[in-house]
């Protein structure tokens, strides 16, 4: 497949969780990381089109943009982190979990894995407090009963920050 | 500036 020069993050993301895609395609996934890497709102955007996916009706839609998410983490460093540690974007994944809002509508696979998400994050990002906090909300909410194992391959090593496109 | 109102506004859904 050619590459696309100038691609949208949108558009980068919209295929990487076609419901289409036989399995996933890491060749859209680490596009949409590069081009968030690339964009100096890369972050915040990203995260809104991300949240969008992530509570997407279709399953595997929304099972896609948990691994686009997933893999973001790992190739976005910091500015990313930043993002996705705001209450902005974690409300979001909350919502997804909690029956007050579309828990009872989404799939155990959905929740499960964005919890092992808050969950991994908590401990490789203890600096992001929020991400604490909403965790730990679930916890007492009873939505988390407890803490889930976590695969090797889950966790996450915070690569360095990309060079800041301003100072 | 921008940033710091916008961490203030930035809170946990209420549960």
């Amino acid at each position: 497949m050619a590459e696309a020069e100038g691609e949208s993050l949108e558009s980068w993301l919209n295929k990487a969780t076609n419901p289409s895609n036989r399995q996933e395609d890491w060749e859209y996934i680490i596009g949409f990381c590069d081009q968030i890497n690339k964009e100096l709102e890369g972050p915040q955007i990203a995260v809104r089109l991300l949240a969008h996916k992530i509570q997407s009706p279709q399953e595997w839609e929304a099972v896609q943009a948990l691994t686009v998410l997933e893999a973001c983490m790992k190739n976005c460093g910091r500015r990313l982190h930043n993002e996705v540690g705001k209450f902005r974007f974690l409300n979001e994944l909350i919502k997804v979990v909690s029956p007050k809002y579309f828990g009872d509508r989404v799939s155990e696979k959905v929740k499960t894995k964005v919890i092992e998400l808050l969950f991994s994050w908590t401990l490789a990002l203890p600096e992001e407090a929020k991400i604490k906090d909403a965790y730990h909300m679930l916890k007492r909410q009873g939505i988390v009963q407890s803490d889930p194992p976590i695969p090797m391959d889950r966790t996450l090593i915070p690569s360095p920050p990309p060079r800041p496109k301003n100072p | 500036l921008g940033e710091e109102s916008e961490e203030r506004d930035d809170h946990l859904l209420p549960m």
